[in-house]
């Protein structure tokens, strides 16, 4: 961004393009450079090197607000067992995402078990089962094409029956778009309601940050199959900035809990707005 | 969709019904959002726009009575000419030993489409081999011997190899004999600024020496595809494009942006999650999934 001399259209046009790029969205992109513009008038600004600080400070009362901060980091608080529900589309990296988490927790000093609840996929079992056996977490699973709702239902009861501390269910990758795959993600919800009636504490909507506006849809559509309480962001450690979230928090008031940054176990971190907004416009 | 929106733009030419250059501008506004909301690039839609614009305000869509109905026209053509001839056959001998690579970001699609290709070749006489090449991903290995079973394709892997060439050298030299004609590389998945790891595919192809090599790419990426790809293609040269979970109502406008980028056709797309569901790519049906 070149910030010298005064603003002017070019001005304009740059900033909306990094907006555009970091995959903001034209709807959410236009809203925030009308704000900008609103500042700039009643403000008075005339020196183009405010109005990066002017724009970051948007988006981020966007994306944090004076709730989120207890909100934007999983409450484990006095839940046992501690149920986190993994969803999203195909590929994201839910699995890869359990075996980091369970890998905090587990250096937390707290009792962790992994379900494997997709059923369905090629060594999607075999895939967690070595994610489980790299964090210390146990694993509760059943063969292949068993019913993800009972392996679920079977895996909460030994939780329970356990006393484990946090139980981190992975589910197959599903597209937004298939009825009974969603229909089955409300049943897995209901099922687990069975046993303990206020879970899953966290259901956590995983996204690709290389995504573009199809998330905002998947965020819609999956919301409404179990109430997503926060967003996992995956592959920050590519060049795509995962705009998508910002109209995420926009529009359906879901805020970004953690980003994924690479393969390993360590590659996990707690979500940092300011960090977020500053690498769109670098 | 597009159409209705032009309908409304031109309708308000109370009765006139000729295009000036002011609707165009309008009616561009449009495109630019639709091409925008599919995920196509922003600079290509920057430079998609320009061209529909001096194409638009060309003498003989002025002239035209149904002046909404030209420009979708224009801009349905213009796309489809950016996608690229539907004749793009991607065919192979049978009497020789064909080496196919597939590459890629992580979670793309790639195992699951080593797969598909399996299944598509064998329809079409010929005799598949999958190879194991895959040596981060837990069970990435087990996957693909999942889906060789379910096939009947056989599968070539080294048990616990940590080196890719020894994997493929491996492979070579089981399947040089044999009866086997296309070979199919399953690779990790990887970014495309990983220096280490964008090495080893080339040193794999250098071993090789691929006849084709297929980038898999997400269809509901976003604007990163162009970087995405032009860094594949720049240290590849990869043949063409697979693109994955288009049965998700993504549009797909990193299909363009790929195309624009790299100038390399997409020759697949994949429709779901079975061993089936893989169709070729109809140039004409994206624009029209891009458009809206
Ligand atoms: N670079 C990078 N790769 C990641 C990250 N998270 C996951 N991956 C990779 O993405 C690929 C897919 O990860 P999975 O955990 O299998 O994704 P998934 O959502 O469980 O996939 P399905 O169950 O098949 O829907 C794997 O190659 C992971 O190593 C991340 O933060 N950065
Ligand atoms: N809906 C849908 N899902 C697909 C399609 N192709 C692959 N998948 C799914 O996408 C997920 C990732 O597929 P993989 O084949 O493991 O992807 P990959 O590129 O090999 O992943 P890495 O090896 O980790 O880089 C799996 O859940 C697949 O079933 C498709 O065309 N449609
Ligand atoms: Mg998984
Ligand atoms: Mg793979």
């Amino acid at each position: 961004l070149q910030l010298r001399g005064k603003i002017d259209d070019d001005l304009m046009d740059d900033l909306e393009e990094a907006l555009l790029q970091a995959d903001i969205g034209i709807d959410t992109s236009m809203y925030v450079m009308e704000k900008l513009k609103n500042e700039i008038r009643t403000q008075k600004i005339e020196d183009s090197q405010k109005i990066q600080f002017l724009i970051e400070d948007i988006i981020k009362k966007m994306m944090i607000d004076e709730y989120s901060h207890q909100a934007d980091h999983l409450k484990i608080a006095n839940k046992k067992p501690f149920i986190v529900l993994f969803i999203g589309v195909n590929g994201v990296g839910k699995t890869t995402t359990i075996g980091k988490l369970a890998r905090r927790y587990k250096d937390e000093g707290k009792s962790v078990m992994v379900i494997a609840g997709d059923t369905f996929r090629a060594a999607a079992i075999e895939q967690l089962t070595i994610w489980a056996e790299r964090s210390g977490a146990s694993i509760s699973k059943q063969q292949q094409g068993s019913d993800p709702s009972s392996v679920i239902y079977d895996g909460v009861m030994s939780a329970k029956n356990k006393n484990i501390d946090v139980v981190l269910i992975d589910t197959a990758g599903r597209q937004h778009t298939k009825v009974n795959l969603m229909n089955e993600l409300s049943k897995i919800v209901r099922t687990i309601q069975k046993i303990v009636p206020d879970a899953p504490h966290e259901s956590l909507l995983v996204i690709d940050s290389t995504t573009g506006q199809n998330a905002l849809i998947q965020a819609e559509i999956f919301n409404k199959a179990t109430n997503i309480s926060g967003i996992i962001l995956t592959k920050l450690d590519g060049t795509a900035k995962g705009g998508i979230v910002v109209g995420i928090k926009h529009q359906l008031n879901i805020p970004v809990k953690m980003i994924g940054v690479g393969e390993q176990q360590e590659d996990l971190r707690d979500f940092d707005a300011k960090e977020f907004i500053e690498a769109i416009f670098e | 969709n597009l159409t209705d929106k032009f309908d409304t733009i031109f309708r308000k030419l109370k009765g006139h019904g000729k295009l000036n250059e002011q609707n165009i501008k309008e009616s561009l506004r449009e495109v630019r959002r639709a091409l925008l909301e599919a995920d196509v690039n922003f600079r290509i839609v920057k430079n998609f726009i320009n061209e529909v614009a001096s194409k638009a305000t060309g003498q003989d869509v002025l002239k035209s009575l149904t002046p909404g109905h030209q420009v979708v026209k224009i801009v349905h053509e213009q796309l489809i000419h950016l996608m690229g001839e539907k004749n793009f056959k991607v065919q192979f001998q049978s009497n020789r030993l064909n080496k196919i690579m597939v590459v890629g970001l992580q979670g793309s699609g790639k195992t699951t489409t080593c797969a598909k290709l399996a299944s598509h070749f064998r329809k079409n006489k010929l005799e598949p081999v999958m190879v194991a090449c895959d040596i981060y991903r837990p069970a990435a290995v087990h996957q693909l011997q999942v889906l060789g079973k379910q096939l009947d394709v056989p599968v070539i892997s080294k048990e616990k190899s940590k080196n890719v060439l020894k994997i493929a050298k491996k492979a070579l030299k089981e399947t040089e004999n044999s009866e086997k004609n296309v070979m199919i590389f399953d690779t990790a998945g990887r970014l495309h600024i990983d220096e280490k790891l964008m090495k080893e595919l080339r040193d794999l192809k250098k071993l090789l020496k691929p006849d084709f090599i297929f980038f898999v790419a997400d269809a509901m990426t976003g604007q990163d595809a162009v970087n995405i790809a032009k860094e594949f293609n720049d240290q590849l040269e990869f043949d063409g494009v697979i693109l994955t979970k288009m049965d998700s109502d993504a549009r797909g406008g990193a299909a363009l942006s790929i195309k624009a980028v790299t100038g390399k056709p997409v020759s697949f797309v994949g429709t779901g999650e079975k061993i089936g569901d893989f169709e070729e790519f109809h140039p004409d049906r994206m624009a029209s999934r891009i458009l809206g």
